[in-house]
Protein backbone atom coordinates (compact mmCIF):
# COMPACT_ATOMS: atom_id res chain seq x y z
CA UNK A 1 0.00 0.00 0.00
CA UNK A 2 2.73 2.29 -0.46
CA UNK A 3 3.42 2.20 3.45
CA UNK A 4 6.91 2.42 5.02
CA UNK A 5 8.04 0.86 8.63
CA UNK A 6 11.61 0.95 10.25
CA UNK A 7 12.40 -2.54 11.35
CA UNK A 8 14.92 -3.90 13.69
CA UNK A 9 17.23 -5.85 12.44
CA UNK A 10 19.97 -8.57 13.46
CA UNK A 11 22.99 -9.31 11.62
CA UNK A 12 25.62 -12.04 12.65
CA UNK A 13 26.93 -15.82 12.10
CA UNK A 14 25.47 -18.60 13.36
CA UNK A 15 28.41 -21.47 14.44
CA UNK A 16 27.47 -24.65 12.46
CA UNK A 17 29.13 -27.76 12.82
CA UNK A 18 29.39 -29.12 9.04
CA UNK A 19 31.06 -32.62 8.35
CA UNK A 20 33.49 -32.14 11.14
CA UNK A 21 34.10 -28.35 11.14
CA UNK A 22 32.52 -25.50 12.40
CA UNK A 23 31.23 -22.60 10.09
CA UNK A 24 29.99 -19.58 11.03
CA UNK A 25 26.94 -19.12 8.75
CA UNK A 26 26.37 -14.95 8.62
CA UNK A 27 22.64 -14.13 8.64
CA UNK A 28 20.06 -11.68 9.40
CA UNK A 29 16.99 -11.51 11.34
CA UNK A 30 14.10 -8.79 10.42
CA UNK A 31 12.13 -8.42 13.51
CA UNK A 32 8.62 -6.74 12.65
CA UNK A 33 6.83 -3.87 14.19
CA UNK A 34 4.68 -7.19 15.46
CA UNK A 35 6.99 -9.48 16.82
CA UNK A 36 7.39 -11.39 18.82
CA UNK A 37 3.97 -12.29 18.11
CA UNK A 38 5.17 -12.85 13.92
CA UNK A 39 8.38 -14.98 13.91
CA UNK A 40 11.17 -12.77 12.38
CA UNK A 41 11.79 -12.35 8.16
CA UNK A 42 14.83 -14.54 8.28
CA UNK A 43 17.92 -14.58 5.61
CA UNK A 44 21.26 -16.12 4.63
CA UNK A 45 23.55 -13.11 3.97
CA UNK A 46 26.08 -14.90 1.65
CA UNK A 47 29.31 -12.79 1.61
CA UNK A 48 31.06 -12.12 -2.18
CA UNK A 49 33.00 -15.57 -1.66
CA UNK A 50 29.79 -17.76 -0.79
CA UNK A 51 27.06 -18.67 -2.73
CA UNK A 52 23.80 -19.87 -1.77
CA UNK A 53 22.49 -23.50 -1.90
CA UNK A 54 18.42 -23.28 -2.27
CA UNK A 55 17.23 -26.18 -1.34
CA UNK A 56 14.11 -26.87 1.00
CA UNK A 57 15.02 -24.42 3.95
CA UNK A 58 16.52 -21.57 1.24
CA UNK A 59 15.23 -19.96 -1.53
CA UNK A 60 17.61 -18.19 -4.12
CA UNK A 61 17.22 -15.32 -1.97
CA UNK A 62 18.59 -16.88 0.54
CA UNK A 63 15.13 -16.62 2.66
CA UNK A 64 15.15 -18.66 5.03
CA UNK A 65 12.04 -21.12 5.24
CA UNK A 66 11.60 -23.62 8.82
CA UNK A 67 8.57 -25.46 10.89
CA UNK A 68 9.65 -23.39 13.93
CA UNK A 69 8.83 -20.12 12.02
CA UNK A 70 5.92 -21.58 10.06
CA UNK A 71 4.72 -22.49 13.59
CA UNK A 72 6.07 -19.52 15.84
CA UNK A 73 4.00 -19.35 19.01
CA UNK A 74 5.45 -16.60 22.14
CA UNK A 75 6.59 -17.15 23.94
CA UNK A 76 7.18 -20.73 23.88
CA UNK A 77 8.53 -19.57 20.13
CA UNK A 78 11.61 -16.89 21.01
CA UNK A 79 15.04 -15.87 19.19
CA UNK A 80 17.37 -18.47 20.77
CA UNK A 81 15.46 -21.42 20.25
CA UNK A 82 15.19 -20.56 16.68
CA UNK A 83 18.59 -19.91 16.16
CA UNK A 84 19.04 -23.05 18.03
CA UNK A 85 17.16 -25.03 15.17
CA UNK A 86 19.02 -23.16 12.44
CA UNK A 87 22.09 -24.83 14.02
CA UNK A 88 20.81 -28.30 13.48
CA UNK A 89 19.43 -27.82 10.09
CA UNK A 90 22.60 -25.59 8.59
CA UNK A 91 24.50 -28.37 10.07
CA UNK A 92 22.59 -30.77 7.97
CA UNK A 93 22.08 -29.17 5.18
CA UNK A 94 24.67 -25.96 4.90
CA UNK A 95 22.34 -22.61 3.15
CA UNK A 96 25.94 -21.64 1.64
CA UNK A 97 29.04 -22.84 0.19
CA UNK A 98 32.28 -21.49 -0.78
CA UNK A 99 32.54 -20.49 -4.00
CA UNK A 100 35.38 -22.49 -6.03
CA UNK A 101 37.95 -20.31 -6.03
CA UNK A 102 39.04 -20.82 -9.97
CA UNK B 1 34.64 -8.98 17.40
CA UNK B 2 31.93 -11.46 15.29
CA UNK B 3 33.65 -14.14 13.70
CA UNK B 4 34.15 -13.85 10.24
CA UNK B 5 31.52 -15.38 8.19
CA UNK B 6 32.62 -19.15 6.54
CA UNK B 7 31.41 -21.43 4.60
CA UNK B 8 32.27 -25.04 3.21
CA UNK B 9 33.69 -25.99 0.53
CA UNK B 10 30.80 -27.02 -2.04
CA UNK B 11 30.80 -30.94 -2.94
CA UNK B 12 31.98 -32.70 -5.84
CA UNK B 13 28.70 -33.92 -7.14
Amino acid sequence: DGSTKELLSLTGTVPVNYRGNVYNIPICLWLLDTYPYNPPICFVKPTSAMMIKTGKHVDANGKIYLPYLHEWKPPQSELLGLIQVMIVVFGEEPPVFSRPTT
Amino acid sequence: KSPTPSAPAPVSL
